[in-house]
C-alpha cells in the first residue's frame, strides 16, 4: 500500500543561474538557451514565470557548478548582464505517480519545509514530481523530515 | 531510430494564475499551496523562480479553468491580492527520455517558437520534459512546427 510519493531525491551538483530583466518578447528565451547550448553547457530545471505589468520576467536555470561562471559570461556577452549565480544550494525532489491524483502533495511538501523554517529559493513541479531549491545546509533536515512526512524509509 | 523527443502534447484545460509580490520567506509558498488544497483546487505546473534584491518573487500555477476565480478569491482572502488569471492559453510540452542526454532540446524547442514569433508566457522543464504556456491561438502553428522540427508525425 503505497503513498502518493514513492521517492525523495537530492542533488548537490548544480548551481542556479537567475537571469533578471528579460523582456517578455518572442525570441528572448531562445537566445538565452541557445547561448548555453553553444557553449555546451548542460541546463536543467528552467523556471520562467509570467511577466509583470512592465513586461519583464526572469528565468532560473540549473547548470553544473563548474559551468556557472562560463554561463554567466556567455549571457553577459549577449547583453543579459543581470545574472546571479547561487552555488550554495541543493535540489530536493519528491516523485511518485500517485501525485497525478493526489493534489495535496505539493502543499504537504512545502508545509514540511515551512515547519522547519526552510526557505524555498525556487520551485518547479510537474504531474509526478516536485523539485525545490534550498540552501545546502538545510539538506539533512529537509530530507529527514520529508521522508518521515511521506512515510518513506531514509536509505 | 528515434530522436531525443518522442512526443509533443498540448492541453487547453488549465488557466494560469500568477501570484505577484510574494515575500521570499519560509512559509509563503506553503500558505499559497495549502489555500488551494483546502478549496480542493487541483494545481499543476508550479513555477517559482529566485527572488530579486528586494526579496520579492512570484509564482505561476496552473489550475483548471473552472476553478480559476475561486482560486483567486482564496488567495485574496489570505492577503495575496495581486493575482492575475490567464485563460486564453494552451500548454505545449515535448517529452522524451533522450532529453536527459541531449541538452539542446530546450534551445531547439524555444527557437522553433521564436522563429514563428510565438511568445512563451511561462516555461518549466525537467530532465525529460519541457512545457511552455503560449497564447491559445498559437497552438496550431506551434504544434505543426514542433512536430516537424523534432521529426515527428502529427497524428
Ligand atoms: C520571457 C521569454 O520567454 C519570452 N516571452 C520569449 O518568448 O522568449
Ligand atoms: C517564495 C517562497 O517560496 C518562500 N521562499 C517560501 O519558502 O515559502
Amino acid at each position: 500500500e503505497g503513498g502518493a510519493v514513492t521517492g525523495i531525491s537530492h542533488d548537490f551538483n548544480d548551481a542556479q543561474l537567475t537571469v533578471y530583466n528579460i523582456k517578455d518578447q518572442f525570441g528572448q528565451a531562445a537566445n538565452i538557451l541557445s547561448a548555453l547550448s553553444k557553449t555546451q553547457i548542460n541546463k536543467d530545471m528552467i523556471i520562467q514565470p509570467v511577466s509583470n505589468d512592465d513586461g519583464i520576467t526572469r528565468m532560473t536555470i540549473s547548470v553544473p557548478k563548474q559551468d556557472a561562471d562560463r554561463a554567466q559570461k556567455a549571457l553577459s556577452t549577449l547583453g543579459y548582464d543581470h545574472v546571479e549565480v547561487d552555488t550554495d544550494i541543493v535540489k530536493i525532489s519528491a516523485i511518485g505517480s500517485g501525485m497525478k491524483t493526489d493534489h495535496t502533495v505539493s502543499a504537504t511538501f512545502l508545509q514540511v519545509l515551512a515547519n522547519n523554517e526552510i526557505n524555498t529559493r525556487a520551485i518547479a513541479t510537474s504531474e509526478i514530481k516536485i523539485s525545490v531549491i534550498v540552501r545546502a545546509d538545510h539538506a539533512e533536515t529537509a530530507l529527514t523530515k520529508l521522508h518521515s512526512a511521506f512515510g518513506l524509509d531514509r536509505k
